[in-house]
């Protein structure tokens, strides 16, 4: 465990409970995806199927419980108790052109052929694309609201944290996994665009919205 | 030495 890691665990809390605090508080879903927060789920539910085969660590496993229970209590909320202000004319993405090659990469590239390693693979390429329908949300709205923009930087704050934490660990660990390398590479290559925008708009004290 | 599992991050 090193500073980025722990800071990057805790930035990804703080993304997740932002979020359900927001949709809680304010007792609406409008603006925020729900297909990302339901592929978010699916994420988090198929890379800790190890909490029932091992154990790493007390912190290990409150951490993976909070963040299961948290991203299920957000799809609750969106989908069943807040639905009538979910905004699902907007959420439109098609999850099932990220789901399918996702899950056939899973298959080809992983490190080893077995049911766990194949979900906790998913879950990895999965997680770097899960994003993109709340992107894509806020790109057809032009808008989000501020606080969902806190939501978003805090998720991407935490994969960027976790890459520095992997140069980290390869120098000091000789420790690397490719897999979770590249796949998060690739998802913090698609928060570059949001970064900007967060920097020059949003903490100048405006609404994040896009040119129409 | 690549990975190894139980994989130990979040």
């Amino acid at each position: 465990m090193n500073i980025f890691r722990l800071t990057g665990d805790l930035s990804h809390l703080a993304a997740i409970i932002i979020l359900l605090l927001k949709i809680w508080k304010s007792r609406s879903c409008a603006g925020i995806s729900g297909k990302s927060q339901v592929l978010f789920a699916l994420v988090f539910t198929t890379r800790y199927l190890d909490l029932l085969t091992s154990f790493i660590s007390l912190y290990n496993t409150t951490m993976k419980v909070i963040y299961i229970g948290c991203s299920y209590a957000t799809v609750y909320l969106i989908y069943m108790k807040l639905k009538a202000t979910y905004d699902g004319n907007h959420d439109t993405f098609r999850v099932e052109f990220l789901i399918v090659p996702v899950g056939g990469l899973a298959f080809l590239v992983n490190h080893d052929f077995s049911p766990l390693e194949i979900l906790w693979t998913f879950s990895i390429y999965l997680e770097s694309v899960a994003i993109l329908p709340q992107l894509f949300m806020i790109s057809k709205t032009g808008e989000a609201e501020t606080i969902t923009t806190h939501y978003l930087f805090f998720l991407g704050l935490y994969r960027a944290l976790y890459l520095i934490n992997w140069i980290w660990r390869f120098y000091f660990e000789g420790f690397f996994d490719m897999i979770a390398i590249v796949a998060g590479v690739v998802q913090t290559i698609l928060y570059c665009d949001f970064f900007y925008l967060y920097v020059t708009k949003v903490l100048k004290g405006k609404k994040l919205s896009l040119p129409a | 030495h690549a990975l190894t599992m139980p994989h130990d991050e979040l």
